[in-house]
């Protein structure tokens, strides 16, 4: 048991490094990058205690993620879950609402770390948000409404056809 | 690219068939609080075979379109998927009433299926709904940003 | 005991009502509004047994709150908390990020809410938000931005001396 | 219009003095995740009388900014109110360091008080810190959204 669990702890806290790394890249020039760490409380009996999850947002200083900011917890926490599984056989990912408490900057790094999955691990993602920077920049858009016996509706919006928004491509793009 | 479409009838919010796609690489689900925009996500968890109680706490019936005929509803989800060889398969799971209780049966292609043997075919098709790694739920994340030392060693052992 | 509860039972539920009607009006004609409601599981006993929080939503059915969608909840959930207290001797308001979850239209709806009780109990508001079509709409800016360092700037601007913005005063002044 | 200023030095985030306002009647906080918004609204509970353990459990030590004189901080809060009379008094709250703990003491108008005196004063200015109802904290609407029944009990308990 305990070496299943060691296995598992030394392979979710290598995920964790590189997607915080990814999800915390600043978007212009020195591209500084934050990182995360997981730590075993106690090696010898990892069951007993805890696991500290500690976190350096770029160009800050190191703190456990309960001192952070609501958005900066937020991203740790997505890193975290996104490093549980790792993204070898994933076909797709489907998201809702994992962006309500991320700033402007925030959101377009996710938007970056989405479009890299998609080249990258050849990764479908199916995302639900409520933030137009984010939206305006996918393939497709299913808007959901309601009728007026409140059941739903969809139409559905190709945006791939349309010309790209040349700031926030030359943003993300890096 | 595999999630195709989505084919819904009488389905939470969702009154009568809806086709929802063809969806993309980078899909977005837009629109007002309460259109039904997490729905969607439930109608794909139910057709690969989550249990009613893990979508939101439901019982089948409360997954019935409130203004379905509830003696006999003809609730369906169908998901068109596309394997790494891009051969297509219509995985369906349906509601129906037997003897005034709620069942869901599935087919695959429109053969019937037990729920077994279609969580299989879901393995060899490469998705693995016990991992429940490819959905993140509105809210998830603000919970786990809250979560103590001990939780994370949990949530660690649960996947290994 | 028991009668304490009661009373504040009652009076908590009122307010409920009040509020939870305030906050989801309509922005356009007919101007419905949705209701909300406490009631005692076991009116007998109301220590062994829950409150349950019913909600109608405007122009939808009645359900738990736990059956409502993200945005619905935490509007019900907003109106609850503001009914512990009422409003009868409260100076000042501070609310951290509240609007997380809501959209355009449930941000607008809490701007009105917000105005009117500046004006109806004289209540100071200081909100953190990070939705601009909110805190466009307010008397005074208060930024705040990371020195290089790390450490926080703040810089005030007030708001009240530009022309308003007519679209949204007219969405927000019923 | 109640609170009017906030002098803040060497408090978490804020290095040195700052002075933030005049506030209006209605202000907004904006700005980036991490810039220090919420610290600002820690700044208000502190010198209000909350205990560091109720500010998003910390120690006192935790509240002096990281780059201030460890051995010797000078770090205050004050908070300019005016009451509805329209007189306006300063409260304040420092922290200092005496026989190596970290301690905090109160003031109102640079006259040094006890914390009960200070609290005392507070009520009779309208503002009653117990009932914890002029604040609402980052989260607090999420984590009330997903109450049970039995929850809701034992808050409006907590009330009466
Ligand atoms: N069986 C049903 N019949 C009819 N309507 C239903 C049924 N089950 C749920 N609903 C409705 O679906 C709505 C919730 O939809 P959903 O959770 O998808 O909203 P959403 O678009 O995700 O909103 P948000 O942005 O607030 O998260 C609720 O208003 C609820 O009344
Ligand atoms: N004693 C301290 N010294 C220096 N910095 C501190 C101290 N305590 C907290 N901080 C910093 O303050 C930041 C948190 O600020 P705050 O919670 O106010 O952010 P915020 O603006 O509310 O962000 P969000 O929009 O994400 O909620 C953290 O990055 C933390 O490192
Ligand atoms: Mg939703
Ligand atoms: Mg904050």
């Amino acid at each position: 048991r305990k070496s299943l669990f060691l296995k598992a702890f030394k392979r979710i806290s290598k995920n964790l490094t590189v997607i915080y790394a990814e999800l915390t890249k600043e978007l212009e020039p020195p591209y500084h990058r934050g990182s995360a760490h997981l730590s075993l409380e106690d090696p010898m009996n990892p069951f007993n205690a805890g696991v500290k999850f500690s976190v350096i947002p770029p160009n800050k200083r190191f703190q456990e993620i309960d001192q952070l900011s609501g958005g900066e917890k937020s991203v740790a926490a997505l890193a975290f879950t996104f490093s549980l599984q790792g993204f070898k056989s994933t076909p797709f990912l489907i998201l809702d609402e994992i962006d309500a408490a991320f700033d402007t900057e925030n959101v377009l790094k996710l938007l970056r770390w989405v479009r890299n999955k998609t080249k990258v691990n050849a990764i479908q993602f199916i995302v639900i948000s409520l933030k137009e920077i984010f939206f305006a920049h996918s393939d497709l858009l299913i808007g959901i409404c309601r009728n007026t016996d409140s059941t739903s509706q969809s139409l559905t919006l190709a945006l791939d056809q349309l010309p790209p928004d040349e700031a926030s491509e030359k943003l993300i793009a890096n | 690219m595999r999630i195709e479409n989505l084919e819904i009838k009488d389905f939470k919010s969702y009154s009568g068939v809806h086709t929802i796609g063809p969806f993309k690489t980078f899909s977005c689900v837009i629109g007002p609080n309460g259109s039904g925009k997490s729905n969607l996500l439930d109608a794909i968890i139910f057709v690969l075979g989550y249990k009613a109680t893990a979508i939101r706490g439901s019982k089948l019936q409360d997954l019935v379109y409130i203004g379905a005929d509830i003696v006999n509803p003809k609730t369906y989800v169908k998901l068109h998927f596309r394997d790494q060889h891009n051969k297509l398969y219509v995985l369906g799971r349906n509601i129906t009433v037997k003897n005034k209780r709620f069942e869901s049966s599935y087919t695959i292609d429109s053969k019937e299926l037990s729920a077994q043997e279609f969580q299989k075919q879901l393995l060899e098709l490469g998705i693995n709904i016990a991992s429940k790694s490819f959905f993140i739920f509105q809210g998830d994340v603000e919970n786990h940003a809250n979560r103590h030392p001990k939780e994370i060693t949990h949530e660690i052992e649960v996947v290994s």
